[in-house]
Parts: C-alpha cells; sequence; structure tokens
C-alpha cells in the first residue's frame, strides 16, 4: 500500500493573473511529482495541491518568493489516511 | 431485500460490498431495479448500471453516473444513498413515482471499478483507470478526458504519467467505450449526469472550450435552481457555469460528449467539501452530502420529465 507519510495538501489563494500563471507552470512541471486536487484557473477559486514530503521545502519556497498566499489544509496525509482506514475496519466488523 | 435496510450508507464500502449491495436492491425491488451488465473494466471487472424503470420500451432516459475518478469516494457513497432513496421513494414521492412512470432512471455507481478496487489496497490517491500504457511505466489513463469531445486538446495531457492523461485515442478506455455503447445503442437519453468530488460546483458544457454551448441560458437557469435546492437543505453554497469557466479548459470530458451527442441536459456535480478534507470526506458527512445533492439532482431530473424534446 502506497504510504503518503508527510505529504502535506496546501491551500493556495492566487491573488492575480500573474500568479495564476506561475502556478501553471508549477502544474505542467514534472519535477516535484505535485498533484493539483483542484487547477489554478482563476483567484476566484482555491488551488489545492498534494506536494509529497520530498518537495515540500521546495514547493513552499516557490511560493513564498513569488508571494504568493497559502496555508496548510492537510498537514500529514498519511494521518487522515490512517484515521479513514481505522473506520473503515470498524465499520467492516460492526 | 432486506440487506438494503440495514446496509450502513454512512461509511465507504469496498467493491465487492457494493456489488452484493446491488443485488439486495433488485432483490428486494424487483419490479423496479434490474441490475444491468455494461461490459467490463480493462481488469475484467463486471460494469453495473442500476437500471430504474417501470416498464415500456426505450423510454426516454437519463443517465447518472458516480465514481469516475476513483479517489473521490463520496461521489460513489452518495449514489449509493441516492439510489435506495429513489428507490424507497418511489410509490410515496409524488415527484419520483411520476417520473419514473415517464423515463427511465440508469444509475452507475462505480464507474470506474479497477481504479476503485485499487484505492481500496493500494493507493488511496489513485484517479485514473488501470490500464497497462505502452512505452510508459505509468499506467491508467483518466477517464475524463478520454471521451470524443475536442480530444487531446487543452486541458488533458499527453503524458502517461499524468493525472489527466487522455489516453492513445478517444474512447480508447474500455470504461469510456462501454458507456459510449450503450448511450449510442439506447438512442434515447435526454439527460446526462456525472456526479464527482470535490469542490461544490454544478457545471454545463463546454470544457474544451470556453465557447457558450447553444441552451447556455437554459443549462444555466436550470443549474442554478437545482443549486438553490441543493443549498435549502444545509446552506452549502455551489457555483454554476461552464466547465471552462468555473475550473479551467479541460478536453475529452464526458458531459461535453454527451452534450455534442444530442443529449441537451448535460451537468456534471462536485460534490460537497467541507475546506479541509479533499477528497478524504469523513463518513459522518456522507449522507448530509448525498441528501443535499439528492435534492439538486432531483431539480434537474424533473425538469427533464416536464421539457419533453
Amino acid at each position: 500500500r502506497k504510504v503518503f507519510t508527510g505529504d502535506q495538501v496546501l491551500r493556495v489563494n492566487a491573488k492575480s493573473e500573474a500568479q495564476i500563471q506561475l502556478l501553471k507552470t508549477l502544474e505542467n512541471g514534472e519535477v516535484f511529482k505535485l498533484d493539483f486536487w483542484t487547477h489554478p484557473s482563476s483567484s476566484d477559486l482555491p488551488i489545492d495541491i498534494h506536494v509529497p514530503y520530498a518537495s515540500l521545502y521546495a514547493v513552499q519556497k516557490f511560493l513564498q518568493d513569488n508571494e504568493i498566499p497559502f496555508h496548510v489544509m492537510i498537514q500529514d496525509l498519511q494521518e487522515l489516511l490512517d484515521k479513514e482506514q481505522e473506520d473503515l475496519q470498524r465499520n467492516a466488523v460492526k | 431485500g432486506g440487506d438494503t435496510k440495514s446496509f450502513d450508507y454512512a461509511t465507504y464500502h469496498r467493491l465487492d460490498a457494493i456489488y452484493s449491495w446491488m443485488d439486495s436492491m433488485v432483490a428486494g425491488h424487483p419490479n423496479l431495479i434490474s441490475k444491468v451488465q455494461i461490459g467490463s473494466s480493462y481488469e475484467n471487472r463486471p460494469m453495473y448500471v442500476l437500471k430504474f424503470s417501470t416498464g415500456g420500451n426505450n423510454r426516454p432516459a437519463i443517465w447518472i453516473d458516480a465514481g469516475i475518478h476513483s479517489r473521490e469516494w463520496i461521489s460513489t457513497a452518495s449514489a449509493l444513498w441516492m439510489a435506495n432513496k429513489m428507490a424507497t421513494d418511489f410509490g410515496v414521492d409524488p415527484s419520483v413515482t411520476s417520473l419514473l412512470g415517464k423515463m427511465d432512471v440508469y444509475l452507475m455507481i462505480v464507474t470506474n471499478p479497477d481504479g476503485y478496487a485499487y484505492t481500496h489496497t493500494n493507493d488511496r490517491m489513485w484517479r485514473k483507470t488501470r490500464s497497462v500504457n505502452s512505452g510508459s511505466t505509468c499506467r491508467g489513463v483518466d477517464p475524463n478526458r478520454n471521451w470524443d469531445a475536442g480530444f487531446g486538446g487543452p486541458g488533458a495531457s499527453k503524458n502517461p504519467c499524468s493525472e489527466s492523461y487522455h489516453g492513445p485515442s478517444a474512447h480508447s478506455a474500455i470504461e469510456v467505450k462501454n458507456i459510449v455503447d450503450l448511450i449510442k445503442n439506447h438512442g434515447n437519453f435526454k439527460a446526462f449526469i456525472s456526479i464527482h468530488a470535490y469542490s461544490q460546483l454544478l457545471m454545463y458544457p463546454y470544457g474544451y472550450t470556453c465557447n457558450d454551448i447553444p441552451h447556455q441560458a437554459e443549462l444555466d437557469s436550470v443549474g442554478r435552481r437545482a443549486v438553490q435546492a441543493l443549498s435549502s437543505l444545509y446552506g452549502t453554497s455551489y457555483r454554476v457555469g461552464s466547465i471552462c469557466k468555473i475550473i479551467y479548459q479541460a478536453s475529452g470530458g464526458s458531459i461535453d460528449w454527451s452534450y455534442n451527442n444530442g443529449v441537451k441536459y448535460s451537468f456534471a456535480f462536485e460534490l460537497r467539501d467541507t475546506g479541509r478534507y479533499g477528497f478524504l470526506l469523513p463518513a459522518n458527512q456522507i449522507i448530509p452530502t448525498a441528501t443535499e445533492t439528492w435534492l439538486g439532482l432531483k431539480h434537474i431530473m424533473e425538469y427533464v420529465r416536464d421539457h419533453p424534446y
């Protein structure tokens, strides 16, 4: 089973079209192995990015360097998945 | 049929449990529901549709699919609840009774069974099908970029490792082709509704272009009223618009294909998110999500029933 220990989901609130374009370049790149749960299209909608632990520092620095506002929506993805698995197993037993 | 009463709709279930539940639904409502196998998936799992019908031959029909992106568990879980709701409301709720007196409803609860099974065993975040891609170590096609509607255009990737890989050709994904064949062979679908998660949107075509569809005003109006009905329960806020204008340009999507093939009332839902969980919506949110979605969905189905074309 694939694990996501230390992976985070960042919620990004782009403030301008220029920031949207920067996020699109991030989305099209393959280096950081990012998974965009919602996509950069307009500053009206938040952009949620699943960032693997190995890419966290670089991605957060990219956002900070470009003054793109973001916050951590999911601190540790694996913790949520573990909880979901526990619930599933408990319900299966029930 | 007793199994459907004890079935726990407030939890997520594995594929075998869902398929077993389908048999219980059919057994519990033999004069209303039948299970139709429309084909098999890439890994040879059966693909089932629950057909709600009170009789007649090739009646006008409504297509509803859920779970085309396998990690969007709330979509499939909501469809389970809504199937039971439609079955138990038939003969009780005049609106549902009238709808099923005139039209058939085809409900596909697990549209991407290979991906769904994989999310339960190997990778909870898996979105695509599980097909092998020639020349690549990455597997899977995004089944909502594989339809013959602006195929291969903006908003889809030619990279097999991408989450939005469009596949080698339109309808190359067997899961997509099975649905296309059913819709075309039937020839009398009047609505095509796809249920996704998350981000709280109700969308209509197009995604592959930002041009308005000819029925933009009507679909926008229907969508807004559906969202009013949905929001009336818990105040959940939705945005309404074309895929291109309210999310982003995305080619090869299912509702663009259905619209271009004459199914005027083509919509896609993006269900609820609390803002904190994304695809990992806690199970205690399943019934509230399904209940509010049912109100929106019912509005669309009533409109389709009352506006034959």
